[in-house]
């Protein structure tokens, strides 16, 4: 563990209870794309199979319990709870253009062609585009509410932290896992659009809102 | 990855 790896893991914990808590307090989730926090939900059970079956930590295990329980309860939330503030309308981007093209290279580049490999693959490039339909939805909208920018902030940081971090353990450990770093940088190129605006705009008090 | 497969990483 490293300071990279603990401050983005905190930052991703955060996003993910700042979105909660919007939800849960405003009782609304207008501007949140359901069909990203699908995706996540998914990321999460995909990647996390491993959970009973190989223990590294306990902060390991009890962050994967908490990611997968946090982000299930915010579909719930939005799908089921809160169903008439969700804005189906604006949230069109058709995930099955993401899900079935990243399944379908997951099975072509791999580490190992085995089933807990492949998932966690295909997990790894889903979460790198899992993103975009809230950024559609943030496009279609034109503009963000600032818990939502907030939120976006902490996602988007957490895995440009990441990079930090598989630098320093390739320097410190050899460590090295060129699908991770490919789809973290890829990741993290598709918010630099939206750090951009978030950093001249939302640090200065105002609304994020797109160029109309 | 160079290291063992082991997947210490959320």
């Amino acid at each position: 563990m490293n300071i990279f790896r603990l401050v983005g893991d905190l930052s991703h914990l955060l996003a993910i209870f700042v979105l909660l808590l919007k939800i849960w307090k405003s009782r609304s989730c207008a501007g949140v794309s359901g069909k990203s926090q699908i995706l996540f939900a998914l990321v999460f059970i995909t990647r996390y199979l491993d959970l009973f079956t190989n223990f590294i930590s306990v902060y390991n295990s009890l962050m994967k319990v908490i990611f997968i329980a946090s982000t299930v309860a915010t579909v719930y939330l939005m799908y089921i709870k809160f169903k008439a503030t969700y804005d189906s309308n604006h949230d069109t981007f058709r995930i099955e253009f993401l899900v079935v093209p990243v399944g379908g290279l997951a099975f072509l580049v791999n580490h190992d062609f085995t089933p807990l490999e492949i998932l966690w693959t295909f997990s790894i490039y889903l979460e790198s585009v899992a993103i975009l339909p809230q950024l559609f939805m943030i496009s279609k909208t034109g503009e963000a509410e600032t818990i939502t920018s907030h939120y976006l902030f902490a996602l988007g940081s957490y895995r440009a932290l990441y990079l930090l971090n598989w630098i320093y353990r390739y320097y410190f450990e050899g460590y090295f896992d060129l699908i991770a770093v490919v789809a973290g940088c890829v990741q993290t190129i598709l918010y630099c659009d939206f750090f951009y605006l978030y950093i001249t705009k939302v640090m200065w008090g105002k609304k994020l809102s797109l160029p109309a | 990855q160079m290291s063992s497969g082991q997947k210490d990483e959320l």
